[in-house]
């Protein structure tokens, strides 16, 4: 699964996500991708949300969204990024992993899984990773 | 307002021999759809322009270098929203077309519906002028090398793209 979010100049949002689904999944199966408020959301008054990992323990917890609800509680990406994983981790044991931006432009990689190739750019700064708290950097 | 963009591949273990490439591939997605931000483009150009670059980057599941599902075929999924006026597309169990989220755009900007499915999607997409590709040209030997060794009837399908196969 691949997928983005961004914020632009003008203080829009948007999310797109991407995926060829499970291997050796049953025809017509069907994961949190296409799902709106699993497989990615977005909003200008929250932000935005494309994940990625078990598609049906995401749609369980209808993950994109709930990690917006916990940044409208005031949380911020990060930490709603970490509550939502953690509870998908103990409510359905499934693991995952997101991308989150806020309207403030604030952004947040974080996963469950032992790996999630990312990367960020903002400010002429590229960010990259692949295992936990890896976070590089480099001029764009 | 400071533009940024944030993109990811797939969460999972990824083989030692394809880290470097899944990693290069990221950063040529977020660089690509980083310059739409840029110019003129939207933060919805970005994203779409991001995922297309990754969708075509066969290192990653989607679009081309899709996981098989059982029959040995590729079967696609995408979304995009605008968080202007929660506006979504999506396009579900899509075959032969090779950027499925630019299809999940047409959903969201051409038709007042969220998600076309299957053959349904299909037909959009030609009604649109969307160019059919053969299923066939989606699916890379790698794939087709996951898919055989996941037929055992004791394969678990789950467990080896989140901690053993990538």
């Amino acid at each position: 699964t691949v997928g983005a979010v961004a914020v632009d100049a003008e203080g829009n949002i948007a999310c797109a996500t991407s995926t060829g689904g499970m291997l050796n999944k049953m025809e017509g199966r069907v994961g949190d991708t296409a799902c709106i408020g699993c497989g990615g959301y977005a909003d200008n008054r929250v932000g935005a949300v494309s994940p990625t990992g078990e598609g049906e323990a995401i749609m369980k917890v209808t993950l994109a969204r709930l990690i917006l609800f916990h940044m409208e509680q005031g949380r911020s990406a990060e930490a709603a990024a970490d509550e939502a994983l953690a509870y998908m981790k103990e409510r359905v044991g499934g693991l995952g992993g997101v991308v989150v931006v806020d309207p403030q432009g604030e952004w947040s990689v974080r996963f469950s899984s032992l790996q999630m190739a990312w990367a960020a750019a903002q400010q002429q700064t590229l960010h990259y990773g692949l295992y936990t708290g890896e976070h590089f950097t480099q001029n764009i | 307002m400071l533009p940024v963009l944030v993109v990811h591949g797939g969460a999972g273990f990824i083989p030692k021999e394809r880290v470097q490439l899944s990693c290069a591939g990221v950063q040529a997605a977020v660089r690509g759809g980083y310059s739409k931000l840029q110019g003129q483009g939207s933060a919805m150009d970005a994203v779409v322009e991001a995922v297309t670059l990754l969708e075509n980057d066969h290192h990653y599941n989607a679009g081309l270098g899709s996981v098989l599902n059982a029959k040995g075929e590729v079967e696609m999924d995408a979304i995009v929203m605008d968080g202007r006026y929660l506006a979504s597309g999506a396009v579900s169990a899509v075959r032969k077309v090779a950027n499925p989220v630019q299809l999940a755009r047409l959903v969201m900007d051409k038709t007042s519906h969220l998600c076309l499915t299957g053959e349904g999607a299909s037909q959009f997409a030609r009604s649109m002028g969307f160019p059919e590709v053969p299923g066939e040209s989606l699916i890379t030997e790698y794939a087709r090398m996951r898919w055989k060794k996941n037929l055992a009837a004791d394969a678990n399908p789950v467990e080896c793209q989140m901690g053993k196969m990538g």
